[in-house]
């Protein structure tokens, strides 16, 4: 299992 | 000029608990409606995001937006200087580099303030999609904090799956596996003690125990803890404070390779 990042989620303002 | 005056430092104190953990520093965005912290740990794992709405002070001004980049782990040393019955007072001046807090015992026969220097962080806010969740648990939080507690003994990944029946934490590693299974509850007394789900469609997802342990330092803002899934979108887990706010984690999940 890998680990995602959060900003592969939740795009920069 | 910025002033919030909290009677109960208590919250504060809880509040800094629960992030100190997963953020070195952050900043907190002030304006007329609240105070507003969004922050991600430093390995772009989780995001935590706080509100503390005006009304829920004894006193709140805030004249002209302020952002303070605090570090946080100042901040706890200072807020550790605070009783828990104190009046606490946070303040700074416009476009200024310092903040104060100012604790006042009940009686007013200790007043104290301490200046802490403010931190030029960069602001990078994420913007958090509104997302229809699969499923939404609500169970105890003390509960959740003993069950993340138990599991991540057996493994670094906890997988939770929810289902109409209820939800299921497991976990497995060296020693062996474990599963603990949580029934809706049909009829409890105290809402606080329910275990609900509500579902749209069962979810599975495997995320890293220690950023779930992490999240469980604000167990004490709240008797009740809400988990919301959606498949391939990152977990949220959700503190109520008080009549005041919230705080938000949010936990990318962990996929096949």
């Amino acid at each position: 299992m890998s680990q995602t990042s959060i900003t592969s989620y939740f795009s920069k303002r | 000029m910025f002033e919030a005056r909290l009677v109960q430092s208590s919250i504060l104190k809880k509040v800094l608990e629960a992030i100190k953990d997963l953020l070195n520093e952050a900043t907190f965005d002030c304006s007329d409606s609240g105070i507003q912290l969004q922050a991600m740990d430093n390995s772009h794992v989780s995001l935590v995001s706080m509100n503390l709405r005006s009304d829920g002070f004894d006193k709140y001004r805030c004249d002209r937006n302020i952002s303070m980049g605090m570090n946080l782990g100042s901040m706890t040393k200072i807020l550790k200087c605070a009783a828990n019955e104190d009046v606490v007072t946070m303040k700074a001046q416009d476009n200024a580099d310092t903040v104060t807090f100012v604790f006042e015992s009940p009686n007013q026969e200790k007043v104290s303030d301490y200046e802490m220097k403010l931190m030029n962080l960069d602001q990078e806010h994420l913007g958090i999609p509104e997302t229809e969740y699969a499923c939404v648990v609500r169970l105890p939080a003390g509960e959740f904090a003993r069950i993340c507690r138990d599991l991540s003994q057996f493994g670094e990944s906890v997988v939770i799956s929810c289902t109409k029946e209820g939800v299921k934490f497991s976990s497995a590693g060296d020693i062996g596996s474990a599963n603990i299974k949580l029934a809706q509850t049909s009829n409890v007394d105290k809402e606080e003690l329910a275990v609900t789900v509500e579902m749209q469609e069962p979810v599975t997802l495997t995320f890293a125990s220690r950023y779930l342990n992490s999240f469980t330092k604000a167990t004490s803002l709240s008797n009740v803890v809400q988990l919301s899934m959606s498949p391939d979108v990152p977990l949220v887990v959700e503190y109520r404070i008080g009549e005041i706010g919230h705080i938000r984690y949010y936990l990318a999940p962990k996929i096949e390779d």
